[in-house]
């Protein structure tokens, strides 16, 4: 393709990244550096903000369109902490789960793939965009949480006890070499289209035109990469590379999640990441 | 399809409001 058709598709993807993802790279930054003009983060980092934290949870300021999508989770009061606050993990999961699939919907070309191909795309694709999604909202001491109106601090998470004090410290150790790399919210638009569009997902019918949409893509990443970043000449590789650490974390993370069902009876895996989970890895 | 449902509907309904 053409230069000029290369950017116009970089264009449109940004364009849907910003449409569907509520809390961009350049809003984390925003919050994380504290340039909110006052309107910082509530901090989680015990249990007792965290019971006071359940109202800004519930209380998102979202346009009213996000808010009717959203239905909250239900209250479970006299639930252990970790189930809580594993439950609300998952929550916010599931509704993230929903975002990327919108902007995989307006990837040029995808909603024309056979169908059980885009399921398999998006089964396998989802989990990897959402790990690199929370990259920007993390630094060394914790996470940005419910839209940006939360950060929860990594020792609040590290003090759960086992195994939910593992679950969240190899995202955070992904985070810090991935956001060494510097990438703005139109590279990010770019890259997740990359990953959805991997024609090597187990099960895929129709390979051809997959791989054909993920080329065009890539050159269109590629292009972009050379342009913003102009001194930095192995981004593109960079980044490449992080494919393969994000599939390896992912199944780890999924292998974690058949553990914990295992073994935590009273914890409930929702309906759709158990769908998503389901025969993964 | 049975397996995934959810993901089958959610990819073939618009971006109106997805009861899970």
């Amino acid at each position: 393709p053409e230069s000029a058709d290369l950017r116009a598709l970089s264009r449109q993807l940004c364009l849907s990244y910003h449409r569907h993802f509520p809390l961009t790279k350049s809003k984390a930054k925003a919050i994380l550096s504290g340039k909110t003009h006052g309107n910082s983060p509530f901090v989680i980092h015990d249990m007792k903000s965290l019971t006071a934290g359940q109202y800004f949870i519930n209380c998102r300021q979202l346009p009213v369109l996000e808010r009717q999508r959203s239905v909250l989770p239900p209250e479970e009061p006299a639930e252990e902490l970790e189930l809580s606050v594993f439950r609300r993990i998952q929550f916010r999961s599931a509704e993230a789960v929903q975002e990327v699939t919108e902007f995989t919907k307006s990837i040029p070309g995808f909603t024309e793939l056979d169908m059980n191909d885009q399921v398999i795309l998006l089964k396998y694709g989802v989990i990897e965009v959402m790990t690199t999604m929370l990259a920007p909202l993390m630094n060394k001491d914790g996470t940005l949480f419910a839209y940006g109106q939360i950060f929860m601090t990594r020792e609040f998470l590290k003090s759960l006890r086992k195994p939910f004090c593992e679950m969240m410290e190899p995202k955070f150790e992904f985070a810090a070499k991935f956001n060494l790399l510097e990438l703005d919210d139109s590279d990010m638009a770019l890259f997740f289209a990359v990953i959805i569009l991997s024609g090597d997902r187990p099960g895929l019918v129709n390979v051809k035109p997959i791989e054909d949409l993920q080329e065009t893509v890539l050159q269109a990443l590629e292009l972009q990469l050379k342009t913003i970043h102009p001194d930095c000449p192995q981004l593109f590789a960079k980044l490449l590379q992080k494919m393969t650490d994000l599939r390896q974390l992912v199944a780890n993370h999924v292998r974690h999640i058949h553990l914990l069902k295992k073994q935590e009876l009273q914890m409930c895996l929702h309906p759709l990441l158990q769908e998503i989970m389901r025969d993964l890895y | 399809k049975e397996k995934h449902k959810i993901l089958h509907r959610l990819l073939q309904n618009s971006t109106s409001p997805v009861e899970l």
